[in-house]
């Protein structure tokens, strides 16, 4: 564990928060996208069910449990709880069209090809790319409550701060994992345009509003 | 084999 790897997975924690705190403070998912949060679910089920079989740490047991849990209950949340306050008219990202693409990359991109590391470089590649749906209604919406923009700012600092992670493990144990790091640099990637928005905007306090 | 997948990393 280096720190840069503890603070990005701290970072991940505190996103769920700040998702959770926003959605109990406003009673109100408006403004996230359910379709973003059902890829998680399925991103952290098909990755993390391996603490059925494999023994890390107690860490690695402990944070695995939690998102999966997290992430459903934000969408038990979304579609029961406060069903009322989500709008799927302005949810409209064809998640089909991310959901087939990575099913094939996983299939010819992994290390072995068994069923659970098929499984596993699938919710890599999904985990990518499961934010377009909430980026794409915030780019419809053109604009977000500042609690949101906090909740996504925190959600790509982790994935931002897992690549110094892998430079360093590179540099220190010499071992590098190309699908995790091609998947880690697009989805950093993707969060460009956001971050260069919210710390022109929400961190000198002022809303979050994407140019007309 | 340095390419492998971090069994520790989530």
């Amino acid at each position: 564990m280096n720190l840069f790897r503890l603070f990005g997975d701290l970072s991940h924690l505190a996103s769920i928060f700040i998702l959770l705190h926003k959605i109990r403070t406003t009673r109100s998912c408006r403004g996230i996208s359910f379709k973003t949060q059902a890829l998680y679910v399925a991103v952290f089920v098909s990755r993390y069910l391996d603490i059925l079989w494999e023994w890390v740490s107690l860490y690695n047991f402990v944070m695995k449990v939690f998102f999966i849990a997290s992430s459903c209950f934000i969408l038990y949340l979304m579609k029961m709880k406060y069903r009322p306050t989500h709008d799927p008219s302005i949810d409209t990202f064809r998640v089909e069209f991310l959901v087939g693409p990575c099913a094939l990359l996983a299939l010819i991109f992994n290390y072995k090809f068994t069923f659970t590391e098929v499984l596993w470089s699938l919710s890599i590649f999904l985990e990518s790319l499961a934010i377009l749906p909430q980026l794409f209604m915030l780019q419809r919406t053109g604009e977000a409550e500042t609690i949101t923009t906090h909740y996504l700012a925190a959600l790509g600092a982790y994935r931002a701060l897992y690549i110094p992670n892998w430079i360093y493990r590179y540099f220190s144990e010499g071992v590098v994992d190309p699908i995790a790091v091609t998947a880690g640099l697009v989805q950093t990637a993707l969060y460009a345009d956001f971050f260069y928005v919210y710390f022109t905007t929400v961190i000198q306090g002022q809303k979050f509003e994407l140019p007309a | 084999e340095t390419l492998h997948r971090q069994k520790d990393e989530l």
